[in-house]
């Protein structure tokens, strides 16, 4: 039958083009196909692309016309997409799809004999975690392709200290093909199986292509810190190693409501007791469970000694779930107990003081208003702790725990329910359980400097960076000082970087590797990222501004961002869009999605 | 076969088991504003052991009608046979195929599972569980999953689709069982007040390999009580 998609199609090339430049990846996917059959075919391009990422362009080429993907504002586009719809016609979505990505679909009818090319682009910025920029490409052609290949060329002024390549595709056999090289500031990855390796098996048509392709690097650090400049703007870069950890105080704050209970609860105890093993002698925690009771594990925070890890050991494992969930005064009474530590001097002068609240749920007992609790928290808390809250599973508002921790100096992260989660949990931990500097603040010149990012972070972490940019207005300006502040360990710190912008700019435009001017880029969608991310806890008339002008940007710069659409029009006069799913929606939680079911085993 | 459902009101999960002998067809989704039906015909064991014990059924066969886009879809542990007006489709569980048609798309992935998304609709999983085809008793079975439920009308009845409105339910009078990992309770649904047992199921609609424990109260005896009516109420004479 003509509906199905991948009889009579020849995908004959695939090309994954990467390019990464200071940490800001530009990626191009390239499908070419041929409709092998005697009639007209339609042809699928379906590609998953990092959550994180943004889509800059999309163009398909039929019989040497191309078709190229129009960025407008998203209710614009939307108007043109329902007159699409209206007319009977379907359109292709971004669609999220797993825990990292989101699905980019398109397809289009080509005559017979026709050929087809895609080309998608897309950019993000890679974050450091644990030590490591990573970078995810996922691997899944829908057949055999004659010539398939992922090109990766990173370029890293600060020289590259390591690179790994990995693919959960490839076994022993295969290491082989995927061939990496690295030198100084530069380093390559290809990975260019032939048709025979793609094979699952001798003279079998299906392609064991299917999965993850990581790059994994990290750069070398000579100083704390590394600036760079081109064409106006700059970027800072911002890593010391080598420094005294910051003693931490935590108080985990657990859901041990009835809806906890079964793996949910037990993957959670997992995951506690094995932070447990990690925490350090000088940090100081406690534990709160709640359900329509408040239960502290103890009436203070206490020290991590052996002894007390191993009552806490004991107590973890005795947890049992029952119960509603009073989120509120469970909250209150963990900022309570924080504040009398603080005042009673029982904790370390110099430390960290952190809250961790894990829920798989909305609030059913005690205040079930959100907004006001999120006031109450943020009262509470007065800026003086960080709130993370750790979302597990589906049956909670995101938006309200996302906006909470955000108005608290914190994130929010959801937890799949999966046979994975209490490593979820657990690396989770490992992201903030090392703090090294605290109250960080970084300075540029100010009457040479404007549109920075944000420049005031609570924590730096061992193993993540700060990345800060913004525009260089002084055109006369011969060197460029970043000063920052923050409070060590042991005692205040600072750290200062110069550099001569005409050397700087001259040494990065000399590289080859560099596409454009990639640094406004960096800027552009950092910003964009962090307008976004205020948003989420801003009043009304703010929050009008803050999407304005990250509307703005999204459209000048070309991002596919969640206030704009990107609108192709297909040879039939299909318009298809490409939108950025959000993580939640305040629809979804009005109807969430329910799955009932029939099933034996 | 077992019933799940979820209840995200009170966070929680019913269950229950319907035994009845294979061959058996039973309605699980009727509406009859979008005109869309799933039957679902029950297959046993190979070999029926005579020790007086109730046969557990499965899942061997399902019907999917759609009258407004003239559509059948019959769905064995075998193949996948969409039926359009006059033409005929047919597939195998060995397809990894992605269909897209006026209204409706069907994804078919290799040995897991086929998801099938009506416009405006629910969207439908049928996970296919395989056995190994030497085993002396057991065969493949298939599972049901409905997603986005609420996208049906509310005159939607069935063995799965009264459930798609929400339920209401109370739990109380939790009780140590003679099973100490399944406490029993004291439920009120529906104005009928029942003998309950906490028990964990598994939900292969996410991982259609492992699945996932769900933990839910079970309502005994073909879920007397919670259902609407009785449960051979629901048998009906065909697939379509």
């Amino acid at each position: 039958t003509n509906d199905v998609i991948f009889s009579g199609i020849d995908i004959y090339s695939m090309k994954i083009d990467s390019k990464v430049t200071s940490r800001f990846a530009h990626n191009v996917i390239t499908s070419r196909a041929v409709n092998r059959a005697s009639v007209s075919k339609e042809v699928l391009f379906e590609v998953e692309l990092p959550k994180t990422a943004f889509i800059t362009n999309f163009s398909m080429t039929i019989d040497g016309i191309t078709y190229l993907g129009n960025i407008k504002e998203k209710e614009a586009a939307k108007k043109q997409y329902e007159k699409a719809v209206s007319r009977g016609h379907t359109a292709g979505l971004v669609k999220a799809s797993g825990r990292k990505t989101e699905k980019f679909t398109v397809s289009v009818n080509i005559a017979a004999a026709s050929k087809v090319t895609f080309e998608l682009t897309y950019e993000e910025l890679l974050k450091r975690h644990l030590g490591k920029y990573e970078m995810l490409i996922k691997v899944k052609p829908k057949q055999l392709v004659k010539e398939f290949q992922i090109e990766a060329n990173i370029f890293e002024p600060q020289g590259i200290s390591e690179l790994e390549a990995l693919g959960s595709f490839i076994n022993n056999d295969l290491t082989q093909t995927i061939e990496k090289s690295l030198s100084g500031k530069k380093g390559h990855v290809s990975f260019k199986p032939t048709i025979d390796q793609q094979r699952t098996c001798e003279n079998c048509s299906t392609s064991f292509l299917d999965g993850d392709f990581t790059l994994k690097y990290d750069v070398k650090r000579d100083s704390p810190g590394n600036l760079q400049i081109i064409s106006g703007y700059f970027v800072h870069f911002f890593a010391p190693a080598n420094l005294p950890r910051v003693p931490k105080n935590v108080i985990f704050v657990i859901d041990i409501s009835h809806s906890m209970l079964g793996q949910k609860m037990e993957q959670t105890k997992e995951a506690l007791l094995k932070i447990l093993d990690d925490v350090k002698e000088n940090d100081h925690f406690n534990f709160i469970l709640f359900n329509n009771r408040i239960i502290p594990w103890k009436e203070y925070l206490v020290k991590a000694t052996l002894d007390n890890l191993k009552e806490a050991q004991k107590f973890v494992q005795s947890i049992k779930a029952t119960g509603s969930t009073n989120i509120n005064d469970a909250l209150i009474r963990t900022v309570e107990m924080m504040n009398e530590a603080h005042k009673e001097k029982v904790l370390p002068e110099r430390s960290s003081s952190t809250v961790i609240m894990l829920t798989d749920g909305n609030p059913t007992s005690g205040e079930l208003n959100q907004g006001k609790i999120q006031e109450n928290v943020k009262n509470a808390i007065q800026g003086r702790y960080s709130l993370y809250n750790l979302a597990f599973g589906y049956d909670m508002d995101y938006n309200f725990l996302e906006k909470m921790a955000l108005e608290n100096n914190g994130l929010t992260r959801r937890i799949y329910e999966d046979s994975d989660s209490a490593l979820q949990l657990q690396s989770f931990y490992d992201e903030v359980a090392n703090p090294m500097l605290r109250a960080v603040q970084l300075h540029y010149p100010i009457n040479a400097t404007s549109e920075l990012t944000q420049n005031n972070f609570n924590h730096y972490y061992d193993g993540s960076e700060i990345v800060v940019a913004g525009r260089i207005i002084d055109n006369d300006l011969n060197s460029f000082t970043a000063d920052v502040k923050a409070q060590g360990a042991n005692n205040d710190v600072t750290f200062t970087e110069q550099v001569d912008i005409e050397e700087t700019a001259k040494a990065l435009h000399d590289q080859e590797y560099i596409f454009g001017d990639y640094i406004e880029r960096l800027w552009a969608y950092l910003t964009i990222q962090q307008l976004l991310e205020k948003r989420i806890s801003a009043q009304e008339e703010k929050r009008k501004n803050l999407a304005a002008e990250a509307l703005e940007l999204s459209l000048k710069y070309k991002f596919v961002t969640p206030l704009t659409s990107m609108v192709v029009t297909k040879p039939e006069d299909k318009a298809t869009i490409a939108d950025k799913p959000v993580e939640d929606t305040s629809i979804q939680y009005s109807y969430p999605s329910r799955a009932n079911s029939v099933d034996g085993d | 076969p077992h019933f799940l459902i979820d209840v995200p009101q009170k966070k929680d999960h019913l269950c229950f088991n319907i035994n009845l002998d294979p061959g058996v067809v039973l309605n699980l989704v009727n509406d009859p504003d979008t005109g869309i039906t799933v039957n679902g015909q029950l297959v046993g064991k190979k070999k029926v052991s005579n020790n007086g014990q109730t046969q557990k059924t499965y899942i061997g066969k399902l019907g999917i009608v759609n009258t407004q886009l003239d559509l059948k879809i019959e769905i064995t542990t075998e193949k996948i046979t969409l039926q359009n007006g006059r033409k005929t489709a047919t597939f195998t569980w060995l397809d990894t195929i992605t269909l897209q048609k006026e209204g409706l798309t069907m994804e078919i992935n290799r040995e897991k599972n086929l998801v099938l998304s009506f416009r405006d609709g629910a969207t439908f999983i049928v996970v296919l569980h395989r056995v190994w085809k030497k085993h002396p008793l057991h065969q493949d079975f298939l599972g049901f999953y409905t997603l986005d439920s609420h996208k049906v009308s509310e005159h939607t009845h069935g063995l799965l689709g009264q459930f798609f409105q929400h339920i209401d339910f109370e739990v109380f009078d939790i009780r140590p069982g003679s099973d100490p990992e399944k406490p029993h309770a004291t439920m009120i649904v529906k104005n009928n007040k029942l003998t309950v047992t906490r028990v964990s199921e598994k939900d292969y609609g996410k991982d259609p390999s492992h699945g996932t424990i769900i933990p839910c109260w079970f309502i005994h005896n073909n879920g007397t009580g919670l259902i609407d009516g009785a449960h051979t109420d629901y048998i009906v004479s065909n697939l379509f």
